[in-house]
């Protein structure tokens, strides 16, 4: 097991806590909220929590933040304390840091400063949600990075009663069917005389540009 | 073409509009406040955007939002605003409302006045931001909903230089392979044969229990 260290405990930061611990791993939270520190203690036996201010190199310092595997910086809307915070962790030696931006330019300057990962959670929940919601086939969309993705999909229309030989859809849309599930079975990998019928869930993958084309997202 | 209305123009609302004009569909958004729908008019030229409160049903019946296609309602803070906001476009026969939730409870009492989809942004963010920094050959995490999940990752150490049948991951722990990245090269659909090299990127398939006690997320 590994251990990491969580900046900011508002959604974002205790749903990272939650998922670390559930995999065996030790987490510490930080928040500079006395009182938040106090109520979320009980919801979370598992992880150390304690009240400090994460933009105080010597507070990290004493609380051997240099030793652990990887940090998130998951404050939201004070900008200067998750830049402060997340260059106080790269100073100290972390080797992985995640960090929160709220804006492009705000994701650059982490960046600059170091952050091994940057993330903008409503922006990429905005892309996903809205691709879901452009399609009625659709149930969840995969930004893979760089210009791949992938789509979990109920069987479009056109392709129900067609097997994937006939359907062609590398040859003729660049992408591939991933995993078929049929209604209330397991997923299994498709082969090319299996049969798509209406119910079954696809997962699709593919560029970007081929899945917005494709007959998921333009039923 | 559809048509889709977004209430909240926060950074979620405005990333929805992004995407939905970029898939070529119509949008409409709506938020209470007027110097905001004037900051942002200049940003989405093609989507109408206008200042108006969306918990008034007479002022969503002028607006005509009954027609639409879908709606989002992701008004962050101001629950008492998106459970009235909800409510209206379900009453007015709004096909498709996704709404967001910050906390459980309050995603309960959106389903229960007929949202369609409950999101919570943080929570969904979190989960899978803590599955990526947890590992260091973890690159994306995929709730797929009920159990099933996908893992984006490089290859793990134990896995590299053996073919898919010598690993037999299926048989021992459930997953599958569904995809291989070679480095600078495009995925491909792999085959017994196929043998995993260091570099490559793979996507894996499984419960999301199986893949939480794999070597992808205990190196
Ligand atoms: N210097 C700091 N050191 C430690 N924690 C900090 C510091 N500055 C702010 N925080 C904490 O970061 C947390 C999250 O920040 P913010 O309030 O912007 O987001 P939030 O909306 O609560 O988060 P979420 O969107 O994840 O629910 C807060 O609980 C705040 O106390
Ligand atoms: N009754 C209402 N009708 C229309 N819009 C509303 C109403 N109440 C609040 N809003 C708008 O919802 C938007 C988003 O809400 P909020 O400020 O909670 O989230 P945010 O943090 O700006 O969003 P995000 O997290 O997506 O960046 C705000 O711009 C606000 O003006």
């Amino acid at each position: 097991s590994r251990q990491f260290v969580i900046i900011g405990l508002g959604r974002l930061g205790t749903a990272m806590i939650d998922t670390l611990v559930s995999l065996g791993h030790d987490v510490l939270g930080i928040d500079l909220d006395e009182d938040l520190v106090q109520d979320l203690a009980g919801n979370y036996p598992n992880a150390h929590l304690v009240a400090a201010d994460a933009t105080d190199d010597s507070v990290l310092r004493d609380l051997n933040v240099a030793n652990f595997d990887g940090a998130a910086v998951v404050i939201g809307e004070a900008m200067e304390a998750g830049i402060l915070a997340t260059a106080n962790l790269k100073e100290l030696g972390v080797p992985f840091v995640a960090a929160r931006a709220t804006s492009g330019l705000h994701g650059r300057v982490l960046e600059k400063i170091g952050a091994d990962r940057i993330i903008e959670p409503e922006k990429e929940m905005g892309a996903q949600l809205a691709r879901t919601i452009a399609s009625p086939v659709v149930l969840d969309y995969v930004d893979l990075g760089e210009d791949e993705a992938l789509i979990e999909s109920e069987v479009p229309e056109e392709w129900m009663g067609k097997s994937l030989t006939e359907l062609a859809l590398s040859r003729k849309s660049g992408l591939t069917i991933l995993a078929v599930k049929p209604k209330g079975r397991a997923g299994t990998i498709p082969k090319g005389d299996t049969v798509l019928n209406e119910g079954d869930v696809i997962v699709v993958g593919g560029s970007k540009k081929n899945l917005d084309k494709s007959k998921l997202l333009n039923p």
